[in-house]
């Protein structure tokens, strides 16, 4: 008996290691192997060798709990989509896999280029849009990326298109002028097409650390989050922030990024996820 | 903040401090949890905790008034110390032009920081920098530094299509005809564990033999800076890192774990996506926002 327990105390620690290791941040990773020592003692886990199986079947169905993992959906005309995030994480490239997923499957999708700062911003989701094959709308630089949401709005109505994605400058979530000015994109959508957006994905790299989790309530506290996107997952990256993020504010992960091309996209596997996570 | 958390640690329910084995056990696993918390690596965590403890022990903390500001203050100054030493500007080259290459992960911030290094080696060290726009994979990259370019009054070399080895090689054929003395390069981000992107890179560096090879990494990594640095260092012979956007409220962990598995200096910090927000590395900075 004696021995048993001392393979799961070494086998415990190793778990915690590999959730800090996974990004899950240390304060959980104790946490969550606390959990587990007390589900062994409690007879809930009979064997050491099931210790691994129960903890990814409990993270996965923590992250699969109250997950609305459809995309949000507009009965009366055009779906907004904002797509929003820190600077570099992958909204550009995720509004192109996005429209790519969205075309395939049969829908009529528009793209407006709100990110009208950066240089070369509306360029590159120009490239994109002609690759996917969808149409885009774009101001010239410095134009006021509400304006180019509303007209972006006003087209996909008057196109009787399904979706509208909008793509938003990279920002910091500390700066707060430039959260106000993604407010102000979430209000002027609402104005043109009731109940816009419908949808608003945090985009999350999953290479982030402890810092997702700043980002996600600020963001949220900002302009509401209805969704994320975790990308760059064919990394070496486990994005176990979002176990993180999962335990404070219940924000579904709706896909995942796995590489650089419009089909490396894919609708976010709990079961998966946490597969990887200990592979 | 962590001030706060060692300094009930030490203290009693008298108020007074008391310093004993246990408490200083509890310190160090405060001191742990904070640089996780901070993104610094596990391994290099406890490596730095090993590395703190004997001093913990000694005379400086036992005789103190505070100990657990005295405790702190090990733990800042051991910081400083493993992030800093001799402040490492550019290796210029002492005859012909000097090259400097970045590379990094995808969305690190590698063309918007070439461009502030080129704007900075032009305005504050009278250099003539060319830029070269070898990343032909993201849409409108080249786009992207031409602008870039332009807003700062650089030169970018550039080709449509064609091979970024084959780029850069040509690119010091520019430079010597334009009487360019300093070449960037801007590589496309990459995955460490993409072979054939980190073979790309050695090639590059065989073709063109920097002064500088330059590791761009995002402040807000977490624990997989380590796997990435690592690998980029076994492959390419760095001479530095940049940490960009360092002016979120990011703490930059992966900053002490870049220095001890690379072993190269942190030479910039970026600090805003102006082409002017380009800083010196402050290895005392980076400690306190490291501890919180
Ligand atoms: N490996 C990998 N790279 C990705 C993924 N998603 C995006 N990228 C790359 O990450 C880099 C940044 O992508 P962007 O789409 O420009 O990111 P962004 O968030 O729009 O950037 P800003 O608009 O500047 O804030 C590009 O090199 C992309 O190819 C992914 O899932 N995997
Ligand atoms: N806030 C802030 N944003 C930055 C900083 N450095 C770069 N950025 C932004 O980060 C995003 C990505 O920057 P890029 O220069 O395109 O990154 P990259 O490494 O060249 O990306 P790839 O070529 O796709 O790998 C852009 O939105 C930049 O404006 C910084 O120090 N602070
Ligand atoms: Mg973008
Ligand atoms: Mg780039």
């Amino acid at each position: 008996l004696l021995i048993r327990r001392k393979i799961d105390e070494a086998l415990l620690d190793e778990l915690e290691e590999a959730l800090i290791a996974a990004d899950v941040g240390p304060r959980l990773a104790l946490d969550i192997s606390e959990q587990i020592r007390q589900k062994y003692r409690n007879k809930e886990i009979e064997h050491a060798e099931e210790i691994l199986d129960f903890l990814k079947n409990m993270l996965a169905e923590g992250l699969a709990a109250e997950t609305e993992m459809s995309l949000g959906r507009n009965p009366d005309g055009p779906t907004v989509i904002l797509l929003i995030g820190v600077n570099g994480t992958g909204k550009t490239t995720t509004t192109a896999k996005l429209a790519r997923f969205l075309t395939d499957q049969g829908h009529g999708v528009l793209l407006a280029a709100a990110d009208t700062f950066r240089a070369a911003a509306g360029e590159q989701l120009d490239i994109w849009a002609s690759r996917v094959g969808v149409d885009i709308v774009r101001h010239k630089d410095g134009a006021d990326p509400a304006a180019v949401v509303f007209d972006a709005c006003d087209a996909a109505l008057a196109r009787k298109l399904d979706y509208v994605l909008v793509d938003t400058a990279g920002r910091i979530h500390t700066k707060s002028n430039l959260m106000q000015q993604l407010e102000k994109i979430h209000r002027v959508a609402g104005k043109k097409i009731a109940g816009a957006p419908h949808e608003v994905l945090l985009v999350l790299d999953a290479t982030t650390g402890q810092n997702a989790l700043s980002q996600a309530k600020l963001f949220t506290e900002g302009v509401g989050v209805t969704g994320l996107v975790l990308t760059k997952l064919d990394g070496t990256a486990k994005g176990g922030i979002v176990i993180a993020i999962n335990r404070e504010i219940r924000l579904p992960i709706k896909f995942v990024g796995l590489g650089e091309k419009e089909t490396d996209f894919a609708p976010f596997d709990p079961h998966e996820f946490t597969d990887a996570l200990f592979a | 903040s962590i001030s706060d958390k060692l300094t009930t640690v030490f203290r009693t329910i008298a108020g007074k401090a008391k310093i004993t084995e246990d408490n200083i056990q509890e310190a160090m696993r405060e001191v742990r949890v904070a640089l996780l918390e901070a993104d610094v690596n596990l391994q290099v965590a406890r490596d730095f905790i090993a590395g703190v403890k004997e001093e913990a022990l000694g005379e400086k903390v036992l005789n103190a008034v505070n100990p657990g500001e005295q405790f702190i203050k090990i733990v800042h100054d051991r910081l400083v110390e493993l992030l800093g030493g001799e402040r490492e500007e550019i290796k210029w080259a002492a005859q012909g032009p000097t090259v400097i290459m970045l590379c990094g992960l995808q969305g690190a911030g590698k063309t918007t920081t070439v461009a502030k290094l080129a704007s900075r080696f032009k305005n504050q060290n009278r250099r003539k920098p060319l830029l070269v726009a070898a990343d032909v994979q993201r849409p409108a990259a080249i786009e992207q530094l031409k602008i870039l370019g332009q807003q700062i009054g650089v030169p970018v070399y550039a080709e449509l299509g064609g091979d970024p080895v084959q780029i850069c090689a040509q690119a010091l054929e520019v430079a010597r005809m334009q009487g360019a003395d300093t070449i960037l390069l801007d590589t496309a981000g990459r995955l460490h564990v993409d072979d054939a992107l980190m073979f790309e890179l050695e090639n590059i560096v065989a073709r063109t033999k920097p002064q500088e090879i330059l590791f761009v990494c995002d402040a807000m990594i977490g624990q997989s800076a380590v796997d990435t640095a690592a690998e980029f260092r076994k492959r390419l012979p760095l001479t530095g890192a940049i940490m960009t956007k360092m002016d979120s409220d990011a703490r930059g962990g992966s900053a002490l774990s870049l220095r001890e598995v690379t072993g190269v200096p942190l030479k910039f910090v970026t600090v805003g996506e102006k082409l002017d927000a380009l800083e010196e590395f402050h290895p005392d900075r980076m400690a306190g926002r490291i501890l919180g």
